[in-house]
């Protein structure tokens, strides 16, 4: 139990931090492949324009994702965890030091790809965000109920795909009723840019929220 | 280190007891969502012709796998990790004691949805198999190489998806290549049946082999 005591200590530190400097910071989380890459490719250029933003990219192995991101010209600071299959307080502090903390508002977290572990750790954001893809299907919720009881947000990605697929929207909602009444959804396609608005919408309120 | 060291005695002593009862286990592996449950549905009919099957199941939560595949008439023991995001030999051990062991050819381990830590733990079968679907990106065997470096095989599930997203097949291939230069790869659908035969017919060799 120490080590979880110990992440929680550090979190607070880096949250109490980025208080001090007005940073508002998402923990984007989600299973490999359901597009969280793909969504900050698509939500940088419109957020560069009314915030000073940058990255935190974390994967177990390759620079493949942030070399994505380095494309829209924001600081991104990347985690390899060699294997370790979430990330902590401890590497968000020291990806911290790659920026120049008195020029941001908005920090990402890309956590590494996985529905179950990441969820446990608090790594000093301001809110989670889980993303679930249609392909993945609509019972994941209840299968792996941590991450959507700890997110602030879920947004529903790859909806361009629902008529390929036996997705049910209406048991994916039930669902998450019952693991968190609270949570709120946003339906989006990053190929079709349907929900990017509503995404950008959330960031902006929550982050005033949160000063 | 320790926790390794005791949980590969163990996977041995399972193996060694499976062989002895002339078992062959396959322990499944991916992310949630791939299709793990799905690919047993469309297995489990044609197997139970050829072979006697059982499945453990493992989940985090729910029983719903499990009971999808109660469906089939053949034994399913459920182990719900209650947050462990893989599994371990010990509740391999103790999954089997649910079967007649002597009235068994073949036992499914579906995996916790997870492309991550399962790979790194043997949990005494005979052959790990990775299951990658064609939605969640072709990046996937060089961003998540310890599973690709552990199996023996290699399934592209969805591939009737393949005309509604941009995956690139000789992406995935070269990066399979440079992960691991001899993993065999099946191309399958659960939606068209294809690739399933060529399953049947991998498990049928390896059964074989492994005796
Ligand atoms: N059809 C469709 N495909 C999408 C959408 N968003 C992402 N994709 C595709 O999904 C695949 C994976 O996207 P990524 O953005 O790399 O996923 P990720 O969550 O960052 O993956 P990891 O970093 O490996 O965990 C890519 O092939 C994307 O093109 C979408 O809204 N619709
Ligand atoms: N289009 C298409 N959909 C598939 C295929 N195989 C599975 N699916 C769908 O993919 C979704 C997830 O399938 P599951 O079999 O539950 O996936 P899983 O790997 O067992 O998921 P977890 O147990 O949660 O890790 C379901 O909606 C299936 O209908 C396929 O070959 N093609
Ligand atoms: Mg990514
Ligand atoms: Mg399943
Ligand atoms: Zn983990
Ligand atoms: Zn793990």
């Amino acid at each position: 139990q120490n080590l979880l005591e110990a992440n929680e200590e550090k979190a607070q530190e880096v949250r109490d931090f980025l208080n001090q400097k007005h940073i508002f910071m998402v923990n984007l989380i989600s299973s490999p492949g359901s597009g969280k890459t793909t969504l900050l490719e698509k939500t940088l250029p419109i957020l560069k324009q009314k915030f000073r933003v940058a990255v935190i990219e974390g994967d177990v192995e390759t620079e493949r994702d942030a070399k994505r991101l380095d494309l829209y010209q924001v600081p991104v600071s990347l985690i390899n965890t060699k294997g370790a299959c979430h990330l902590e307080s401890v590497s968000i502090e020291k990806a911290l030091l790659a920026f120049d903390l008195d020029q941001l508002d908005l920090i990402f977290v890309e956590n590494v790809g996985n529905l179950v572990c990441p969820a446990e750790f608090d790594i000093g954001e301001h809110a989670k965000v889980a993303m679930l893809s249609v392909p993945e299907g609509d019972d994941k919720p209840l299968k792996y109920p941590l991450l959507f009881q700890e997110a602030s947000l879920t947004i529903l990605n790859k909806i361009d795909l629902l008529k390929y697929t036996d997705f049910d929207k209406t048991r994916f909602y039930d669902d998450l009723e019952r693991v968190n009444p609270n949570l709120s959804v946003i339906e989006l396609s990053c190929k079709t840019n349907e929900g990017i608005d509503a995404w950008v919408d959330w960031l902006d309120k929550r982050r005033i929220a949160s000063l």
